[in-house]
This record gives structure tokens, sequence and C-alpha cells, in this order.
């Protein structure tokens, strides 16, 4: 993988007193191919590799810290800044309010509906009583979908007979807050040029006023990524990013994309169908695979 | 005038990226540079000023050669083929999870029932939970048979079920909807690799989602490794989609685009053309 191939490159110039621009050139050429590889946006890959090169020029390496890892340390370094840091930012859910509601939004497939029984799930786990909400009127099979999961964790799940999603939406929350104190509401797939649920889904948020709003977004999306994330995030802002299917290949590069367009952290990432595979995000393991 | 290295490395550095931009492969956009210097470096040109026409031109015919690959597939002279042996037609169709499967059989039932034909679904995906309901619903919107078993059937064992009814009862095509799968989990593949050993469908379909990246390349690859995929259709292209994924899909596979999903309703299918995409990159 890249750690490889910059080491070998590294290895070249452990005698060199400070690092040469050439190698530099050569290594950043390399990151930028795992990058591209992994998904990250184009233009976001040019603006980090300017930062890198710019920074392994005229940074020295602390004394005692090899060539190799220095590089390959400003690399991780750019790359866990731009997911917003090490730190992981947690749901905004508090036990002392009435209800939380928590709203899932996202493209077509791509994994919301399994994610709100998965969330549901992580909850319960922490002493929550989470309800599952149906909001999409337009998936054929879509509540019996949900219900099938919420019965699977569980979970007091509401469906409404209607076309109308934010019906769905307000009737779901009237319902369960009662007995709940996490309503997780699964909305239908919908993308940026699709202005009637991009309308719809603004109507939603006004009305059941949600404490989160989270992105679910497929770890094998490619360059449209951001521009999505951006006009969701337009649309109601986002506060979190779960970035599924990475027990597949996908290296989700997509997710930097949304990150630095929207703000919006990683908060959580998908493994897998089961409803345990469900995850808090590292940032760091994250980089580390994103590089291969 | 010999054009040169110099000449065209900046051209094709920033048609590489052209062609990454809009969810090219690294992998595929790398093989098409190659290409593209191999043809144009010591190629004679009347002067440096026609170069970037030159390339142009160069570029079209490369996106041209891969998107119409050897491999030529019709999806209605395959159904006649069968229909002449006597037999019902059978197509598969696979993918990794929510790429837009069960959607796309639904428009396929609709553009064959169009046609005239009589056919089938099997729902042989009995792992997801509502995969059968989902068909079932689009099976009764649709007017056609539905066979499906219980969740947690053999799926092979419910496409085998559906052939045989289709067989006894001379339907024309059997669609049969399998469970989205992730290519790096064997079993899931070694599965798959059964279920067309039993059927010996007609047509392996891949359907892969317009919204993929790099994804796309290992995804193709990998089923077409464990089943052999014929043709592919890609889907989601409505949804803002760049759709690099035709040229990644085709060029590691040499099986062809037959569709593009446009849309979530039934008739929201449309014929792949060569042209559609190197009109996109190009234009
Ligand atoms: N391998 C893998 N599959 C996943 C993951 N999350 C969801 N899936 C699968 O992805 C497919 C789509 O999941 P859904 O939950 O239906 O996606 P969705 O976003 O609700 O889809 P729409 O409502 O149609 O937009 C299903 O086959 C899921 O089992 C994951 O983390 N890994
Ligand atoms: N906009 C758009 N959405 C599509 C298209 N094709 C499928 N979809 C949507 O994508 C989502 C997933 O579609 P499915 O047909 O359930 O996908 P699948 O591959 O069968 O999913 P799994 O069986 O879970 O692996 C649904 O919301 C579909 O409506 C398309 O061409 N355009
Ligand atoms: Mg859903
Ligand atoms: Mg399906």
């Amino acid at each position: 993988g890249l750690g490889d191939r910059l080491s070998s490159l590294v290895d070249k110039i452990k005698g060199a007193p400070v690092i040469d621009e050439k190698l530099v050139k050569e290594v950043v050429r390399d990151v930028q191919r795992a990058l591209l590889e992994a998904d990250v946006d184009v233009q976001l890959v040019l603006d980090l590799s300017k930062r890198i090169e710019k920074r392994a020029l005229e940074e020295e390496p602390p004394a005692g810290v090899p060539k190799r890892d220095y590089l390959l340390r400003i690399v991780y370094e750019e790359l866990v800044e731009l997911l917003g840091g090490e730190e992981t930012e947690e749901l905004d859910v508090d036990p002392s309010r009435d209800v939380n509601v928590i709203m899932l939004v996202g493209l077509y497939g791509m994994g919301k509906t399994t994610t709100a029984a998965k969330l549901a799930r992580y909850l319960q786990r922490r002493g929550f009583k989470v309800g599952l909400v149906c909001a999409d009127p337009y998936r054929p099979a879509a509540d019996e979908q949900l219900r099938q999961l919420a019965e699977e964790v569980g979970a007091p799940v509401h469906t409404e007979d209607t076309d109308d999603a934010v019906e769905m939406a307000v009737k779901g929350v009237e319902a369960l807050k009662d007995e709940c104190d996490v309503i997780i509401i699964d909305t239908a797939g919908r993308d940026r040029l699709s202005e009637d649920l991009i309308e719809e889904l603004k109507e939603m948020a006004e009305k059941v006023e949600p404490h989160e709003v989270l992105l679910v977004l497929d770890a094998t999306v490619g360059q449209k990524a951001g521009d999505h994330a951006e006009a969701f995030h337009e649309a109601v802002p986002l506060t979190g990013v779960i970035l599924t299917k990475l027990d597949t290949a996908a290296k989700g590069g997509g997710a930097l994309s949304a990150v630095a367009r929207t703000g919006a952290p990683i908060k959580f990432i998908g493994t897998g169908e089961r409803l345990d595979d469900l995850e808090e995000f590292n940032p760091k393991s994250f980089v580390a695979r994103l590089l291969g | 005038v010999m054009i040169t290295r110099e000449d065209v490395k900046d051209v094709l550095d920033e048609l590489e990226l052209e062609l990454i931009s809009n969810d090219v492969a690294v992998e595929v956009a790398e093989s098409i540079r190659e290409e593209l210097e191999q043809e144009l470096i010591g190629k004679k040109v009347k002067g440096k000023s026609e170069i970037p026409k030159v390339v142009e031109r160069s570029l079209r015919r490369a996106l041209l050669s891969v998107l119409e690959p050897e491999k030529e597939v019709d999806l209605f002279e395959v159904v006649e083929k069968a229909r002449e042996e006597g037999r019902p037609a059978v197509l598969m169709f696979v993918g990794v999870n929510g790429s837009g499967k069960t959607t796309t059989i639904a428009k396929v039932a609709k553009l064959l029932k169009d046609r005239g034909y009589s056919v089938v679904i099997a729902a042989a995906d009995t792992f997801r939970a509502a995969a059968i309901e989902q068909l079932e619903e689009h099976a009764e919107r649709l007017g056609v048979t539905l066979i499906k078993g219980e969740k947690g059937d053999d799926p092979a064992a419910v496409a085998f079920n559906a052939v045989q009814h289709a067989e006894s009862k001379g339907k024309d095509v059997v669609l049969v909807d399998t469970a989205g799968r992730a290519y790096t989990d064997v079993n899931l593949m070694e599965e798959l690799k059964k279920m067309k050993r039993v059927l010996e469908p007609d047509l392996v379909i891949f359907v892969g989602d317009a919204l993929a990246g790099n994804d796309a390349v290992e995804q193709a690859r990998t089923f077409d490794e464990y089943v052999g995929i014929d043709c592919a259709i890609l889907t989601k292209v409505d949804a803002d989609a760049k759709g690099g994924a035709v040229l990644s899909i085709t060029k590691v596979t040499g099986a062809p685009i037959l569709y593009l999903g446009v849309g979530q309703g039934y008739d929201d299918l449309k014929r792949f053309t060569p042209e559609w995409f190197v009109e996109r990159v190009t234009g």
C-alpha cells in the first residue's frame, strides 16, 4: 500500500539533511494517486497536495524523528485535520430531554433504513428507549422493511398509511414521543436534483425539529459525494455523517469532501448488513485505511 | 512535424484528471492515458496548433473503442433465441448492496411485457428485510407472476422453482433477483456462483450504481471472476451522477452496458449508447 511505497521512497533520503524537493514531489504524487483511488474529490486532492508539499519543504523533522515518519505524519495530520480532528463528536442525545429526534437522510440505497435500526440498537445499549418512524411513502415495502428491522431490534415502530412524507414524520413523532426518549426518522432516498424531495425534507425538519440530522453516505460514492452533501446541508443543516459499507473494499474518500463542504463530522461507520455492524467513527484508523 | 512527449504531457495530465473527476476509475484513466500517449507520440501533424484537435479526436476514438466491446448483447435477441429453443430465457441480476437490482428488474419486466413477452420474476433475495415484499408490490403493479419462497430459503432453490414454473407454463422470460452482496464476502460470492451453476442463465446482468467511483472496477472485476458478467445496467444516472463507471465496468470485463437507469419509475430505463458518455466527457 501507500505505506510501503512511502517507506521505500524515503529509504532513499535517509541520509539527506533536509527533504529534497524532487523527492517530496514524488511522494506527493504517490499520495495523490492513493487519495484519488480512494474517491477523494479531485480539487480537494490538489489543494491537499499543495499543503502537504509546502509543509514537507518548509518543516524540519524534530530531532530523532526519521524523515520517513515525518512525511507520513504530515499526510496523516492533514487528513485528520480535514475530518475535524482526532476527537470523535458525540451524538446529541440528551436523556433529560422529553424526546430526542434524529433524522436520517441521503441518496438512494445508501443504507438509511438499515442504519436506522442499527442506531436504535446502539442507543438501546446505552439505556435509551428508541422508537423508529417510517417517513418513506415512495419505496415499495419501505414500511414493511422498517417494521421487520424494528421487530428484530425490539423497538416500537410507527408507519402511517399516507403518501405524505411530512405527515408520516409528524404523526410518527406524535405517536412515539411518550414511550420513547429517542425517535429515529427514516426518510426516502433523494438526490440534489429532485427539487420537490429536497423541499419536502426542509418542511419535515421544520415540523419535527430534529436534534440530529445525519447524512447516510455509502463508502462507494465517488466524485459527486461533496456536491450531494452540500445540497442536503443547504436544505437541512447536517449535524453528522454515517459512512456505510466500509466492510467492502471501498475506501470512502467521498466522505472527506462531505465533511469538508458541510462541517458535519463523521459520527459512525457501517460495517455490514447485520444490526450490530455499526461502529463509532475513529478518524485515525479511517485515514490509515484510506491511504491503504 | 512530429508530436513529442513534451507536447502532450500537460494536456494528457489534464485529460486523466478530467476522466477521474467523471468517476472513471484511476487505473482505467491511466490506461486510457497510456494508450493515447502511444498513439500520439511520433504522430505527424501539420503544426503544433493542430495538437489539441488531434488529442480530442484520439480521445473520442479511445473512449468509443472501450465502450463498443467485442461482446455484443441484445436483450430481445437473447429472449427470442430461448423462445426458438422452446424454453424460457433466464436473466440473473447481480450486484452490490443497494445498487438498484430490484428496481431494475421491475423496469426490465415492464420493458419485456410491453414487447409482448410473458415474464416471471424470481424473488431469490431470501435474506434482506422485506426484499420479497418489495418485489411483491412491483409484481402486482406490473401484472407479472412472482415466484417466491420464505425468508431464509435457499436462493438457488427459489430461482430454480421459478424456472421450472416458467417452463411448465410456457413463459418467455425469468428475471432472477438476487441479494445485494459485498464482493469481499467470499461465502456470498460462492453462493452466487452456485446459483449460476444451478440456473445456467442466458444472461448474467451486473447492476452498477452510477454514483460509485473507483469501487465500480473492483465490483465488476470480482463479479466477473466469480460468475461472469455478460452485460451491465448502470442505475441512478439521473441522480446527478457522472457515469464514469460505464468506462470502468466495460474496460475491465469487456461486458457492454445495455441500459441506464434514469429514475425510479418503471419507464426510467434508457438504451445506453457509447456516444452518450463520450459527449458527457468531451462535450
Ligand atoms: N455490506 C453492507 N451493506 C449494507 C450496509 N448498510 C446497509 N447495507 C445494505 O445496503 C442495502 C441498502 O440498504 P437500505 O437500508 O435499504 O438503504 P436505503 O438508504 O434505506 O435505501 P432507499 O431507502 O431505497 O434510499 C441493503 O442490502 C442493506 O442490507 C453496510 O454497512 N454494509
Ligand atoms: N433515482 C434513481 N433511483 C434508483 C434507480 N434505480 C434504483 N433506484 C433507487 O435505489 C434504491 C435501491 O434500489 P433497490 O432496487 O432496492 O436496490 P437493490 O440493489 O435491489 O438493493 P439490495 O437488494 O438491498 O441490494 C431505491 O430507492 C430505488 O428506488 C435509478 O435509476 N434512479
Ligand atoms: Mg430506505
Ligand atoms: Mg434488492
